[in-house]
């Protein structure tokens, strides 16, 4: 946009009555309110909870986390909120009915292994890998 | 755990009730954590030898490698069975390495043995067997460990040396000695004392792939003027010997295809 419709933006934005909600630029690609950011939550599995201590023998539980919520670019970030906004206006336009709602998903997984007696009382000592979600973001 | 989602729909919510789960709950939790893990269900072991003997001890030592966790050493919990406190950590740097490649460990209970007492011109052996027939199918063995306990002889003069050597039975025989093939054989002194493990990785690859001939083991000792001796007097510890002495064998394991969990 050219400089002087900028300052004219710039003027209308400083009058405008501080409200939380958006407006709906046609980057806005969300109508819902509350935006929750993208959050790793932590679930514990309790081996012990589950009656379980009598066959396995290591660990008490693991933390089973998962992801919820929406990315957000921080701007000095190679896909800063501009690009962002630019991306996802363009595939508005190429294909309104899908834009893209940048998922919460987990990046980074970690394995965790689980020591315990079989029906023979033979021990078997198995990695699980993927189990624990180490970090969320964006794909 | 306790604080899982419970309205119904798939969703996972914000909102998470912190209550104890209800008993069709429990099961439910129970079932889809068992899926996860890859279990058909829960085992139910037969600990009437108590939980803590030689190999969960052992598979301990290596889950605490694996998991880098601070744990309670298992050296601390063997001193408390051990009047002497031998130093010698139960998981060598082999195993470790052996560990690092594989996606399961599996160690096996010595199910017979005999000591037998023969006519003194046939020698003494001890008879070991292991049932590799559960291990999960697209399990390959990379590794495998045959593990016995030698407690120090004080009785002889202490610079005595023992021959104790390792067999594959290859063929059984009622009325004579069975075939045997050599897996390794090595001097002991009467002194020495600690963990003493043997590799029979090809062994055990040739018990899963046919079964018919796994028919054991064999460790016979002999002194060094040729005399054949039981292995009690050389300090080998049987199936009469503290729990957490007791023989077993360890197998490593690469998954030829990953376990695809099924949808429920």
């Amino acid at each position: 946009s050219t400089g002087g419709k900028r300052r004219q933006q710039n003027r209308n934005r400083s009058t405008q009555p501080q409200d939380g909600s958006r407006s709906s630029a046609p980057a806005d690609y969300n109508s819902s309110d509350q935006k929750t950011p993208c959050r790793r939550h932590e679930l514990f599995v309790s081996f012990r909870e589950l009656g379980w201590q009598d066959w396995i023998i290591a660990p008490e539980g693991y933390a089973a986390n998962y992801c919820e919520g929406e990315c957000s670019f921080p701007l000095n970030a190679h896909m800063n909120a501009t690009n962002h906004a630019i991306v996802q206006t363009l595939v508005h336009l190429m294909n309104p009915e899908n834009v893209p709602k940048p998922c919460c998903a987990p990046t980074k997984l970690h394995a965790i292994s689980v020591l315990y007696f079989d029906d023979n009382s033979n021990v078997i000592l198995k990695k699980y890998q993927n189990m624990v979600v180490l970090a969320c973001g964006c794909h | 755990g306790s604080n899982y989602s419970l309205d119904g729909n798939n969703e996972m919510h914000l909102g998470f009730i912190h209550r104890r789960l209800r008993t069709h709950e429990k099961r439910e939790m129970q079932k889809e954590i068992l899926s996860i893990l890859g279990l058909p269900h829960r085992p139910k072991p037969n600990l009437s030898q108590g939980k803590y003997n030689s190999a969960p001890l052992f598979m301990l030592d290596l889950y605490n490698t694996i998991s880098g966790e601070e744990k309670i050493p298992v050296e601390v919990k063997l001193s408390r069975y051990h009047s002497t406190t031998q130093s010698l950590p139960l998981a060598t740097y082999q195993e470790t390495a052996f560990l690092n490649d594989a996606d399961m460990v599996m160690s096996f209970v010595n199910l017979v043995e005999y000591d037998r007492e023969l006519s003194p011109q046939r020698r003494h052996h001890k008879e070991f067997k292991f049932n590799l027939s559960l291990i999960p199918d697209s399990e390959a063995i990379t590794a495998a460990e045959f593990r016995l306990y030698k407690e120090c002889v004080s009785r002889t003069i202490r610079n005595e040396t023992f021959l104790l050597k390792v067999y594959q039975v290859v063929k059984e025989h009622p009325d004579r000695e069975a075939d045997l093939f050599l897996l390794d054989s090595r001097r002991l002194w009467a002194a020495d004392e600690g963990w003493l493990e043997f590799d029979i990785t090809a062994t055990s690859n040739l018990w899963v792939m046919s079964p018919v001939h796994n028919l054991g083991l064999q460790v016979s000792l002999e002194t060094s003027s040729g005399l054949s001796i039981s292995s009690k007097e050389a300090g080998l510890v049987g199936r009469s010997g503290a729990l957490e002495k007791q023989p077993f064998m360890v197998a490593f394991f690469k998954i030829s295809n990953v376990h695809i969990r099924a949808p429920r």
